[in-house]
């Protein structure tokens, strides 16, 4: 049975894009056959890979608009490890398919065909609330929330669980997984405060795996590789894999 | 004659938000008659000031509705500084001014009736490059682009400024004042990395103040405070009274 995960948060800059790259990168490692969408115009987790997502012969757009060819825009970026990737295009979707019955779930249908192709699917969403959280959210049956631990991404979670309601009328299937704190500094009250007030609010859904702060995390975006390719030892690259035994052991 | 500023990025948490408030706060410290502008559905401008976006009588939306009485929606949040805020209302107003021939220069219009009892307006961008960054670089002349010292924010740079030249056409007296380098590290390798190549690439358009990484800033945000109020001797405050000074003589 797929796992397929969205990856959201309105709040900018949390690491939902590094999350879903080295997550990926050490859930393929592991053994575990991964997609991984980039659903954000900015295609970050396209250029994260080392790819320009200008010369992509085709995109997560391209699937939305023919859903049953989707697996024309799966790129292999690693062994056991595959991307469908995003350009600026992407920006248009919302309008294009503004008048579509189906505009909400055009994302799940994109990726029904080639599901059964991989055990865990990852969906990396913009920062925002709108059309393409809503598909990301929509298209997946598990959430995960990367929660920087700072006051303003704190109170943006609440507003994202009010979407994720919403989002379970049209998919009932949809659970939230975990939250994942990221950019934690142990040496800062800030980063204490956030963690007891978010472990205390939301209990076991809080991942006990932290991501630290770690500039290894964004060297490596700069090469086009996982933080467990740049460099092994890093606190960074030790978080992901104790973050990818957690997300495997929450299924089991 | 007022000073108009758009703080956008459609990279997230790259420290537009911050900007706006300490920016803001600095400058009415120096005896300017400052407002600022929550533009982002989010309303983390307005949390940062300790108020509660949902009770706000009046917000951004309002003024941009009915722009005429814009004034109405101003909230005095220290001597000479005042706020129109945000609520999350404000995610539906691109869908609402969909139709309107004036949908890109709404802000403008809600900013005019107000702007001659102020030095300096300054606006909060959300992390995207539709209806809202549009409304807001059409609403200014002058723009402030926060630039975090990461790969991904740097690439998000040259995308900025295509747009900035298309809204250029309905808004020709739109200029870039300067980009500030954020969350700034002398200590590692990536912050001189990519601050060797903004220099090189944008010049003298790099403010040569630069705002490190400094998490008073983030801890001021809790108490609904400037960072200079939180911590005068801080080096975030102490880098964001310095970046008033500049933006200030850049404009004399
Ligand atoms: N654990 C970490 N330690 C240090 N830097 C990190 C860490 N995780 C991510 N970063 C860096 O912080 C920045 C923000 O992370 P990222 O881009 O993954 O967040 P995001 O939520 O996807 O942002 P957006 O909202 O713009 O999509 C990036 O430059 C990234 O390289
Ligand atoms: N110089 C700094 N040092 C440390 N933390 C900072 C600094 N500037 C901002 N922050 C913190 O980093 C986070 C991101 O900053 P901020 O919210 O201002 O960015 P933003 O660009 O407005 O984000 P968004 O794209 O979500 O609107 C916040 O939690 C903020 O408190
Ligand atoms: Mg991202
Ligand atoms: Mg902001």
């Amino acid at each position: 049975m797929t796992r397929i995960f969205a990856v959201v948060s309105q709040k900018g800059g949390v690491g939902k894009t590094s999350l879903v790259q080295n997550l990926g990168a050490e859930l393929a490692r592991a053994g575990h056959r991964v997609l991984l969408v980039d659903f954000d115009p900015q295609s970050n987790l396209t250029t994260g890979w080392g790819l320009d997502p200008g010369t992509a012969a085709r995109t997560v757009y391209d699937a939305m608009s023919a859903p049953r060819e989707s697996s024309d825009a799966i790129l292999p970026v690693r062994r056991q490890l595959d991307l469908i990737p995003a350009n600026l295009d992407l920006a248009g979707a919302e309008l294009a398919f503004i008048n579509a019955i189906d505009r909400n779930t055009r994302l799940r249908k994109a990726l029904q065909p080639v599901a059964d192709m991989y055990d865990v699917i990852l969906v990396d969403g913009p920062p925002s609330l709108g059309f393409f959280t809503v598909n990301a959210l929509a298209a997946a049956e598990e959430i995960i929330i990367p929660l920087q631990v700072h006051p303003y991404a704190y109170k943006a979670v609440d507003q994202l669980l009010t979407i994720v309601q919403q989002v379970q009328e049209i998919n009932p299937r949809l659970q939230m997984t975990g939250i994942a704190l990221t950019m934690y500094d142990r040496r800062n009250s800030l980063t204490t405060a956030i963690e007891d007030a978010a472990r205390q609010r939301f209990g076991k859904l809080v991942f006990e795996t932290v991501i630290p702060i770690n500039v290894r995390v964004a060297e490596a975006t700069l090469d086009g590789i996982s933080v467990g390719e740049y460099e092994p030892d890093s606190a960074g690259a030790r978080a992901y894999e104790a973050l990818a035994k957690e997300v495997i052991n929450r299924g089991a």
